[in-house]
């Protein structure tokens, strides 16, 4: 662990007397590979590892007499601090209905995270609408449509043969007329580098304006978590992010690197299959996960 | 092609980002710069360009498996069982190979074998309604391994040149999925001895480190044959898949490069690493 390789460090730090910043760079090496090998992007760990250096001196914990265990304190305060936001709710609109659209790569997470936020709203006491508008994917109409009925929620829908800027505007007028306060569009996966895609997502945007974006991360992704979510946050805007299958082992450093170069917070993860297997996002029990 | 045109400290530097970055992983990166390092010391390698070359031949040896063509059955029924974790793009990709062995005359069959996912069963029916190929299922929520009896004691009446099996994503982490699929491979071998022919690990190229991890959980499960690299479309370079050739020794098979039936192609070692050093 993380842990044992600082402690290791320190033992033969501590026998040849003062540290240098040499012998302080050894222990950063150790604190840059275990954010790697978690999926933290690497310009995101050489920043974070200049800020835990700025910390740990100024802490004075090289002569300590626990320096591994404060490392890792540091660390970890610097990792929740980073990841941590005050505010973790969905933005409300002024006036109902508020509009969330989930948008992100293929599978994701997004058809099985708007249910899960539709069936999260409702336990709150709120009348959601899920709305589908990914025409491509085959039967992904009927995914959702299975989806509400497990919960006995609405899905409005106008098949596969209409544009979804015209499925929001008819999902619009449908929650109005049955009193939706909270509308959830599900969106068909796209790369970011699909101008095309990108463009209808723009599109959709303008003409529901949605108080909420919610970009689903599969906690799973590597490297490219960055160049994905830059894109979509200067393509479209995100707000937020949903971050899902964390029932998996993946470490999930993209938690800290979606953060980083988004600056926009996690809501919630994903911890399972089933609809009520949403949770809140937790950073510290994110930042203990990263460091493995 | 690159800035750099000397090997210098800065070229070395440049190379593990390019590495990392792509997700090749500390462990595999660190191995291909000392054995770079060496190549340049023992061939006096001065160019990066030249270097990149012997770079690129070196992995080739590592990602080009002598069994990386799908082991066909000649004289009988091939079945092929696709696995992996959830959202990986199985269903898209057994669409794909279908339309590729129906292409080639072959007889298709299609296993409808997750029988969990909401609209599992509707989504492979749009495909091979699309592709007029013959379908097994049963109910949703039905035994999955009953699924796979029916379609192997089906595929063999019927003669069926493939029969490929779409099973449920499951995290690898959960043991009784695992088992799930233990248990449908030993209906396969009751009723087709020398099957599965076939079982492939579809992975995502967006993937980090955890895809080896995944690769090594399945395999030790119920022994993959093959892989299937999915969504090369996209930024992510797939490098991880590097270190997951080299210790499970299990070749890629195909890559998936869109969402359209036409976009799959058998793993070519050296135009993915083409792409990955683009
Ligand atoms: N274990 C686990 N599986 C999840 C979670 N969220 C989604 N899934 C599964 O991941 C797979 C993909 O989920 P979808 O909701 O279809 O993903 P998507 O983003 O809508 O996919 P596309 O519409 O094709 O882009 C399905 O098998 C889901 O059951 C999660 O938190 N945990
Ligand atoms: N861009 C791109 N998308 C892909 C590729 N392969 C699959 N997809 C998309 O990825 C999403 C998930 O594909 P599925 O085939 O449903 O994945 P799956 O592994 O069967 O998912 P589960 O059964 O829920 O575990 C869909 O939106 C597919 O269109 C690929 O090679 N490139
Ligand atoms: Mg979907
Ligand atoms: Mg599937």
């Amino acid at each position: 662990s993380l842990q044992e390789r600082l402690q290791g460090i320190f033992q033969k730090l501590k026998r040849r007397g003062k540290l240098s910043e040499e012998d302080v760079n050894l222990a950063l090496r150790e604190i840059r590979i275990a954010l790697i090998a978690a999926d933290v992007n690497i310009k995101v760990v050489k920043q974070f590892t200049k800020k835990v250096k700025e910390a740990a001196i100024g802490e004075e914990i090289w002569h300590s007499l626990t320096p591994a265990q404060q490392v890792i304190k540091i660390v970890k305060d610097e990792l929740v601090d980073l990841m941590g936001s005050v505010n973790q709710k969905v933005n409300m609109a002024e006036t109902p209905p508020t509009i969330v659209m989930m948008v992100g790569l293929h599978g994701s997470g997004k058809t099985t995270s708007t249910g899960k936020l539709a069936m999260h709203f409702r336990t709150q006491g709120h009348h959601p609408l899920m709305v589908a508008t990914d025409i491509y994917r085959p039967a992904a109409i009927k995914q959702l449509e299975v989806l509400g009925k497990q919960i006995d929620i609405p899905v409005f829908q106008l098949g596969d043969k209409t544009a979804p800027v015209n499925i929001c505007r008819g999902a619009l007028k449908y929650a109005q007329d049955n009193l939706n306060d909270i509308i959830l569009i599900d969106t068909a996966g796209r790369l970011h580098i699909d101008e095309e895609l990108m463009d209808e997502l723009k599109e959709m945007k303008a003409e529901i304006r949605p108080s909420e974006v919610l970009l689903v991360v599969d906690s799973m992704i590597g490297q490219d978590a960055v160049t994905m979510a830059k894109s979509f946050n200067e393509s479209i805007g995100i707000d937020g992010i949903v971050l899902t299958k964390l029932d998996g082992d993946a470490r999930g450093g993209a938690a800290l690197s979606v953060r980083a170069v988004t600056g926009k917070p996690i809501k919630f993860v994903g911890v399972g299959e089933k609809l009520s297997a949403l949770e809140l996002f937790h950073p510290d029990r994110m930042a203990s996960r990263i460091l493995g | 092609f690159r800035l750099r045109d000397v090997i210098d400290d800065d070229f070395w530097d440049e190379l593990e980002e390019i590495l990392l970055t792509a997700d090749v992983g500390m462990d595999t990166t660190e191995y291909i710069i000392e054995e770079m390092k060496e190549a340049v010391d023992e061939h006096y390698i001065e160019q990066p360009s030249h270097l990149y070359e012997v770079m690129k031949d070196k992995l080739s040896e590592i990602m080009e498996k002598e069994n990386s063509d799908m082991i066909m059955n000649e004289d009988g029924l091939t079945i092929i069982l696709v696995v992996g974790v959830n959202g990986t793009g199985k269903t898209t990709s057994i669409a794909k190979m279908a339309n590729r062995y129906m292409q080639e005359g072959k007889k298709v069959i299609i296993a409808a074998a997750d029988t969990f996912r909401a609209a599992a069963i509707e989504q492979l029916e749009v495909w091979t309604r699309k592709l007029d190929i013959e379908i097994i299922k049963h109910k949703e929520g039905s035994d999955p391994s009953a699924v796979v009896y029916d379609a192997v004691v089906a595929s063999l009446a019927r003669r069926a040149d493939v029969l490929i099996i779409d099973t449920a994503g499951r995290l690898h982490s959960k043991v009784n999925l695992m088992n799930e699929l233990q248990k449908i491979r030993k209906v396969i071998k009751r009723n087709c001895p020398e099957g599965p022919h076939e079982t492939l690990l579809v992975l995502d190229a967006t993937n980090g480190q955890n895809a080896l991890v995944q690769a090594k959980t399945f395999q030790k499960a119920i022994d993959i044959t093959g892989i299937v690299l999915t969504k090369l479309d996209g930024t992510a370079r797939g490098g991880i898949i590097i270190a997951i050739v080299h210790d499970l020794n299990v070749p890629v098979k195909f890559i998936g490069v869109g969402e359209g039936v036409y976009d799959l192609r058998p793993f070519d070692a050296r135009n993915f690493l083409d792409a990955l050093f683009a």
